[in-house]
């Protein structure tokens, strides 16, 4: 799971 | 999500509670930069557009959901609120916070990730949050004697995005390709903005005298 494709922090 | 960055949400939250306080409780918002306010409220009006397009987690949303909802409520009781309009230092609040944003949105125009609407509007919020402060920095610096719920508010602020940049450092180092040079940037520069702040209001607490800055 990559998190540069969605924004996850606020 | 990690310790350093519920603890950053959490001061964020603690912050504008302060400032509902205040505001709701209190009917004052004196010492309180509607520019700032603004300013914000256009943050998390760009940034939080994704609230209709992704979904993160129930945490990821009810939190944006509480960031816009309080972000307008508290630019519309300084606004327009009977009684608290006439506490806002309208004279002393006099930043151009306009000058703000269009250099944001140009830079934001120029360096981003993606090239599509809601990154470059993302972007955007990122940048102009870093700066969002200034308005209420000066003001605070104008009125000298800050009052206890104020200088509260502007330090939870202050400690949220520190807890963010050690969230960022602890997701570097035990994720793997996790890197965001836009934010962290755009970070560290709003977060340096507190440092004299900072310095003031922890020499106030420690002799436990009323905060107040320099001229």
């Amino acid at each position: 799971q990559k998190s540069e494709e969605k924004h996850d922090e606020l | 999500m990690n310790i350093f960055r519920l603890a950053g949400d959490m001061s964020h939250l603690f912050s504008i509670l302060l400032l509902l306080l205040k505001i709701h409780t209190i009917k004052s918002c004196a010492g309180v930069s509607l520019k700032t306010q603004e300013l914000y409220a256009l943050v998390f009006a760009t940034r939080y557009l994704d609230i209709f397009t992704g979904y993160i987690s129930l945490y990821n949303t009810l939190m944006k959901m509480f960031f816009l909802w309080s972000s307008f409520t508290i630019v519309w009781y300084m606004r327009y609120h009977n009684v608290v309009r006439r506490s806002y230092d309208k004279d002393q609040d006099t930043f151009r916070h306009y000058f703000l944003i269009l250099p944001c949105f140009i830079l934001a125009l120029l360096v981003h990730e993606k090239f599509t609407f809601l990154e470059v509007l993302w972007t955007f919020s990122l940048y102009l949050e870093a700066v969002a402060i200034l308005p209420q920095l000066v003001l605070l610096q104008r009125t000298r004697n800050v009052d206890n719920l104020t200088g509260h508010y502007v330090f939870f602020l202050g400690a949220y995005r520190s807890f963010y940049i050690l969230n960022w450092i602890y997701r570097y180092f035990t994720e793997q390709n996790y890197y965001k040079w836009i934010t962290w940037i755009s970070g560290l520069v709003q977060t340096a903005l507190y440092a004299d702040f900072f310095y003031y209001y922890v020499k106030s607490w420690r002799n436990s005298e009323r905060l107040q800055l320099p001229a």
